[in-house]
């Protein structure tokens, strides 16, 4: 189903729930879940966007459903530990990835990813300050090194 | 007209933070 204009903040959230699917579900339900939060305050009310959030609430009761023997699902304390060991771990893997001069696509992929996980932990509440920090130097990180092989420049 | 559509846009919207709310065992 195609995303309203208006929902356009939560593309990148919902793109990594797609690719999570099958390799976590636990990460591809939180970030769902997160995407309905966003968009039900960006806009819950006009036609498109409600038909739009409807389907995505299905798919998370659906979900629920599914993986109810899971406790990263059924206790959302557990789910927030999943939610953070996982944006830490590709935060750690691309930070190790860049200190170690391998500059790829991947890496600036992981370094995005791991931002909007650690936007995804705001589902359970306010964020640390120190994944607040982790945040924005993934962010920044996954800007400067996109503009840097994208000019032909090393990172430094 | 106006008023009645946005009444049931607010019902809609209400449904579906019951829905949420729902799913997260807040209620």
């Amino acid at each position: 189903m195609a995303l309203p204009p208006q929902l356009k903040p939560i593309q990148h959230h919902l793109r990594t729930a797609q690719e999570h699917d099958k390799r976590d579900p636990v990460v591809a339900y939180y970030c769902r879940l997160h995407a309905m939060q966003t968009g039900m305050k960006l806009d819950g009310k006009t036609p498109e966007c409600r038909k739009f959030l409807v389907k995505l609430m299905d798919q998370l009761e659906m979900m629920k459903k599914e993986l109810s023997d899971n406790e990263s699902i059924s206790q959302e304390i557990v789910g927030n530990a999943h939610i953070e060991n996982y944006a830490l771990k590709v935060f750690l893997y691309a930070d190790s990835e860049d200190r170690s001069g391998n500059f790829h696509k991947n890496l600036i992929k992981s370094f995005y990813t791991s931002s909007l996980l650690f936007d995804v932990l705001s589902v359970f509440g306010e964020l640390s300050e120190e994944n607040i920090q982790h945040r924005k130097y993934a962010k920044w990180k996954a800007a400067y090194i996109h503009n840097c092989l994208k000019n032909g420049e090393t990172p430094q | 007209t106006g008023s009645v559509g946005t009444s049931v846009a607010s019902a809609e919207q209400d449904e579906l933070s019951q829905r949420l709310a729902k799913l997260r065992d807040q209620v």
